[in-house]
């Protein structure tokens, strides 16, 4: 059987909001080492992958590998029922056709489950091969959001340059231009830091509308990692992390756009 | 104008 406890709840409420824009349904692949999600948006732009590690779970079990189908609007609808810090359990019988979802309200008084129906989900998994990257750029993940929120209003696409001088984010389409640079900085308060790690600069043009998507993750960590190499998908990953929890890390690949 | 490539392109099914 697998059972899962997670402390927070409302991790899981965050881990759905950055991932619902993209994916209609996905599977999570349970085993020893965690829960799993790899998957990618009907068009084949942009793939998530989600690792939940078992460490960061109260309490996890896991008999044997099994791959859970949710559909995840349904998902949202029950997660929609739990207080942000319930306690909350995942649980399902080997080769069950639900899944339980059991919420504890922290002082205990008050518990409720709910079953939800499992699909069966034919998806495919890509290999990702290791890449070093060109460039990686660590930043505020709130900024990042304000970003690309600001710079979608120009046009569908953003193209992020990486030069030794910092990231420039730019957008052109119907009303102008904007740009925004960000200077490598090393502020005292390193929260606010933007970090460049540059083997060679680095200019990729990505889809405004996939960027927006990735940017609802930043609820989950203060902090987001875009890794750039020429002509590959572009990385955008979030630790799922709270003061005192390494949960894992949502990571999001997205294709460039290139040159007709 | 730039083109949206697709993923498949960058990565291999497993």
């Amino acid at each position: 059987m697998f059972e899962a406890r997670l402390a927070e709840g409302g991790i899981l409420k965050k881990v759905l909001d950055a991932i619902k824009e993209l994916l209609n349904e996905a599977s999570f692949d349970c085993s020893e080492a965690g829960l799993q999600l790899q998957a990618m948006d009907n068009s084949h732009v942009s793939l998530v992958s989600l690792n939940l590690r078992a460490e960061g779970f109260e309490n996890y079990r896991c008999d044997r590998n099994m791959s859970m189908g949710m559909n995840l609007a349904s998902l949202v609808k029950i997660m929609k029922c739990s207080a942000n810090d319930d306690v909350l359990t995942i649980k399902a019988q080997d080769n069950a056709d639900v899944v339980t979802f059991v919420f504890e309200s922290k002082n205990g008084d008050r518990v409720s489950d709910f079953d939800m129906k499992l699909m069966n989900l034919d998806q495919e998994h890509l290999g990702i091969p290791e890449t070093d990257y060109a460039c990686v750029i660590k930043m505020p993940s709130n900024e990042f959001a304000k970003i690309v929120r600001d710079l979608s209003q120009f046009g569908e696409s953003i193209a992020i340059a990486c030069s030794k001088q910092g990231v420039k984010f730019s957008s052109t389409g119907d009303i102008g231009t904007g740009n925004i640079k960000l200077a490598q900085n090393s502020s005292a308060d390193s929260d606010d830091k933007v970090v460049v790690d540059l083997q060679e600069p680095v200019t990729l043009t990505f889809a405004s509308r996939y960027l927006n998507s990735f940017a609802k993750a930043a609820g989950l960590s203060e902090k987001v990692t875009l890794s750039m190499s020429p002509d590959v998908p572009l990385v955008v990953e979030f630790k799922v992390a709270t003061s005192d929890n390494d949960y894992g890390y949502i990571r999001y690949y997205l294709a460039p756009k290139i040159e007709d | 104008k730039a083109k949206q490539s697709s993923l498949m392109s960058f990565f291999q099914k497993k």
